[in-house]
């Protein structure tokens, strides 16, 4: 563990946390977009299928299963709860999130470090967490506005993976053939998404107006 | 063994 994963995980942490909190103390979800959680609840379901085989800390086993029951957890708020459900925006939600879920699967047959059934969903996990926040960007692209818990919910999110690439950079130089190159360029590709949200983040909170996104 | 190394991270 160092210092970058360490912020990592926290930054991820806190995102899921604001997010799960903003629905469930106003019990609204307006400006989420239900396609993004659904297949962040893919990713980690995918990502984790070794939780209950590979044991390796107490922390690493509790932040898996505080990532997979917050995720499900927002996922069951946006579909079943009777009044949170009422504040999705389905029409404005249609990002065809299978068009992501299928090629990214397919992409993690053809690229792997080794062809088995788990070592596939892991770097399928990677793939489609990359681009797991393109439903919520073009939600937000429509709505132009963007509320502040979601704003935050986002900039944490893309923050987290920028804090990995460190954590890898500093892994590669202290650990041994430590080289992994789909994690890497995956969450590089991945932090580079966020890049043009960062911006207009970081210069609505810059000049303390309400983040605009262009048309 | 060497490609194991990352699966310590979440």
């Amino acid at each position: 563990m160092n210092i970058f994963r360490f912020a990592g995980d926290m930054t991820h942490l806190a995102s899921v946390l604001v997010l799960l909190l903003k629905i469930h103390t106003i019990k609204s979800c307006a400006g989420v977009s239900l396609k993004t959680q659904e297949l962040y609840a893919i990713v980690f379901a995918t990502r984790y299928l070794d939780i209950f085989t590979d044991f390796i800390s107490l922390y690493n086993t509790f932040m898996k299963l505080v990532f997979l029951g917050s995720s499900f957890s927002i996922v069951w708020y946006m579909r079943s709860h009777k009044i949170v459900r009422r504040s999705y925006d389905k029409d404005q939600d249609t990002f065809r999130h299978y068009f992501l879920i299928v090629p990214c699967l397919l992409l993690a047959m053809i690229i792997n470090e080794k062809f088995t059934f788990r070592e596939v969903l892991w770097t399928f996990s990677l793939f489609l967490e990359a681009v797991a926040i393109l439903p919520q960007l073009v939600l937000l692209q429509r709505t132009r506005n963007i509320d502040n818990l979601t704003g935050q919910y986002i900039f944490l999110l893309g923050a987290y993976r920028a804090f990995y690439i460190f954590n890898w950079i500093y892994r590669y130089f202290t650990e041994p053939h430590y080289v992994h190159w789909i994690p890497w360029i995956a969450g590089l590709l991945q932090t580079l998404l966020y890049g043009d949200f960062f911006y207009y983040y970081f210069h609505s909170w810059k000049n303390n107006k309400k983040l605009q996104l262009p048309a | 063994e060497r490609n194991e190394s990352i699966k310590d991270e979440l």
